[in-house]
């Protein structure tokens, strides 16, 4: 079924967190939408690559539950 | 495997460790037992050696705590992050930190917690200097994988991470290469009770010590802090150091007390073994502890008082227990104890003078013995063989003659 919207965004805002702890993702207040979007698929990808998930740059269903597995508190990737 | 950015390492072999508070979830001696066998895990495979501290600051500061606990990574509830730790360095550096709104288990099978063992073997991988791994089924993987802990063993990936930090164990294995006879399953001592949290010192310069050498075994001036039989065995302990001599092998092993009993500190006073209850008592200061093979037996440390020491006695110099008699005798500084292993109480008429009934050993002694009829009296570099019966002076030799020297 397609996911309900509120759902969607509470899941985009999880995947946010989770990121900037993780990824070192840090979200630039742009005016093109679509280069945030960009910026967090390019994160996506490297958390997918990571865990050795398909690489698409999408928030899907696996990437998700990857993400809600309990975990050490220390970024995958740093700066 | 990798690594934190510019590396940092411990520049020491010898790190201290401290724990500062315990979970409700789980008793204390399993908590001490899960750190220090997670501590183990990494020793095994490195010339790291690990001391446990009971007070101010230690290299690795272990807590638990919930939400915001005095750093920048608050913890996030149940579930999420389960824990986290800072790389080597001065203050917060090596800390870890678990968060006490996880439900912690020395188990693996029942989901009902996470294991504290696992996760904190994790962490303390992070307090020496590595950071996560993208191999499913190395310790340093983050995300949290239930796994049996019965004989742990680490990945390729994480020794060959650790190994790139520290390089490998010394020759002399700090494992012992054969276990004791019959062994339980390892009971570890309740420490102290939970402390301040987060006491924050002012953040410590690393000093690079130069790490004790074990001193050779045929090192004429070789001197022991106590010695005891264990199950037809001789260990002898120094520091940190155990010399083993068994009558089932020709060499004498070398370990640390720490791979035996991972939660006890270095530096015995005295020890000795009541053979009839597989029991050996060990002596620091004004506490001792009982173990049973490789098992602590709880409820220990217990101070000397309870045997019947007077307050004045802050420690003892050494122990020997007469396997005939079943006396215990206890030795501090020019006279001498005598307890009764079977009414577990000190027998009138002690102490006595040291020299009225042991004429020619001399005091302090630093360790004794008991073997084949004789007591055996260490004295620095000098060893006394006392006929128990006659108590007369047999022999003086080396301390270390028991090493094939």
């Amino acid at each position: 079924f397609p996911v309900a919207p509120e759902k969607e965004k509470e899941d985009m805002q999880f995947a946010k967190k989770y990121l900037e702890n993780f990824y070192d993702f840090k979200e630039e207040k742009s005016l093109f939408k679509a280069k945030d979007l960009n910026h967090m698929s390019d994160k996506i990808r490297e958390m997918q690559s990571f865990f050795g998930l398909e690489v698409t740059g999408e928030l899907n269903h696996k990437t998700l539950d990857m993400m809600k597995q309990p975990r050490c508190g220390i970024p995958d990737v740093r700066s | 495997y990798s690594t934190f950015p510019h590396r940092p390492t411990w520049k020491k072999e010898d790190v201290t460790y401290r724990i500062l508070n315990y979970t409700p979830d789980m008793l204390q001696a399993d908590v001490d037992e899960a750190i220090a066998r997670a501590f183990q895990l990494w020793s095994s495979v490195t010339p790291l050696r690990f001391t446990r501290v009971y007070s101010n600051q230690a290299d690795i500061m272990i807590s638990f705590a919930a939400g915001f606990h005095g750093d920048f990574y608050s913890f996030d509830g149940p579930g999420g992050t389960l824990a986290h730790a800072y790389a080597p360095g001065g203050g917060i550096g090596g800390d870890a930190h678990f968060d006490e709104d996880e439900n912690w288990t020395k188990f693996t099978t029942n989901n009902a917690g996470y294991n504290l063992f696992l996760v904190a073997a994790h962490e303390l991988g992070h307090s020496l200097g590595l950071s996560h791994s993208n191999v499913f089924g190395a310790l340093m993987y983050p995300i949290y994988t239930p796994t049996d802990t019965r004989n742990y063993q680490l990945h390729q990936d994480d020794i060959d991470g650790i190994q790139a930090l520290y390089g490998p164990p010394k020759e002399s294995s700090a494992l012992p290469t054969k276990a004791f006879p019959p062994q339980e399953p390892t009971e570890m001592i309740p420490a102290e009770a939970p402390t301040e949290m987060f006491p924050r010192e002012e953040p410590t310069e690393m000093t690079p010590s130069k790490p004790p050498q074990r001193p050779d075994d045929c090192d004429p001036h070789l001197t022991f802090d106590a010695i005891t039989t264990l199950r037809g065995e001789t260990l002898f302990f120094k520091d940190s150091y155990v010399w083993r001599k068994s009558p089932y092998f020709a060499e004498i092993e070398h370990d640390t007390i720490f791979s035996f009993w991972p939660s006890l500190i270095a530096g015995f006073d005295a020890a000795y073994e009541v053979d009839n209850k597989d029991r050996v008592l060990f002596f620091k200061d004004d506490q001792y502890w009982a173990v049973s093979g490789y098992s602590i037996q709880s409820g220990f440390p217990k101070p000397i008082q309870n045997l019947g020491f007077p307050a004045s006695v802050g420690k003892i110099d050494a122990a020997v227990h007469d396997q005939n008699t079943r006396r215990t005798y206890f030795f501090v500084g020019n006279k001498y104890w005598s307890f009764n292993e079977n009414t577990q109480s000190m027998e009138r008429g002690y102490p006595r003078m040291i020299a009225a009934d042991f004429q020619g050993i001399g005091y302090p002694i630093d360790a004794a013995l008991q073997k084949n009829g004789y007591f055996y009296f260490f004295r620095g570099t000098n060893q006394y063989e006392v006929d128990i019966k006659k108590k007369k002076l047999s022999r003086v030799m080396k301390s270390n003659s028991w090493f094939n020297c």
